[in-house]
């Protein structure tokens, strides 16, 4: 998981979005639950 | 809506959590939500998606299916 | 606090946002903040901080200080 930490918020909503994966703004309170749903979706 | 939704709705919601009792609210406390109006804010900016949401209290504080409904 | 801010308070907040305009409201959608109530969660996240709000609203979407204030 920890090569999506590299990622700006910018970066990461745009694969959230990529993926369709549901979300709101990619924020400090928000950005460990992305990165999860990312990796999730990708494994 | 009832006009008891819309009492309920229109009344500060203080610094309480229905369904987090002492053991949980430790463990919020410790990640940050030491208040309601925090924890209220987690659900509006994941867009009051619940399974997001859920997805976060479960994640933080290792709360049950039931718990993290609540 | 007067009737007035009663009756304000008490009233959804629906889907505006004071002081934002246009430009600032599209910059804002395309961060994810596409909802007034996605910009009070990150307020209320930010434990009603108004110095780090501020900065999140700089940050984000390039608002001046009146506008961030607003």
């Amino acid at each position: 998981m920890d090569d999506y930490a590299v990622l700006s918020d910018a970066e990461l909503a745009a694969v959230l979005r990529q993926y369709n994966i549901p979300h709101g703004p990619v924020v400090g309170s928000t950005r460990k639950l992305y990165e999860k749903k990312i990796f999730e979706y990708e494994t | 809506t009832s006009q008891k939704h819309q009492d309920f709705v229109a009344e500060p919601m203080g610094e309480s959590l229905a369904g987090i009792g002492e053991v949980l609210g430790k463990k919020l406390e410790e990640r940050g939500f030491d208040k309601a109006y925090v924890v209220l804010g987690q659900f509006l900016v994941l867009k009051k998606d619940e399974d997001l949401f859920q997805g976060v209290a479960k994640g933080h504080i290792g709360a049950n299916a039931k718990q993290s409904w609540d």
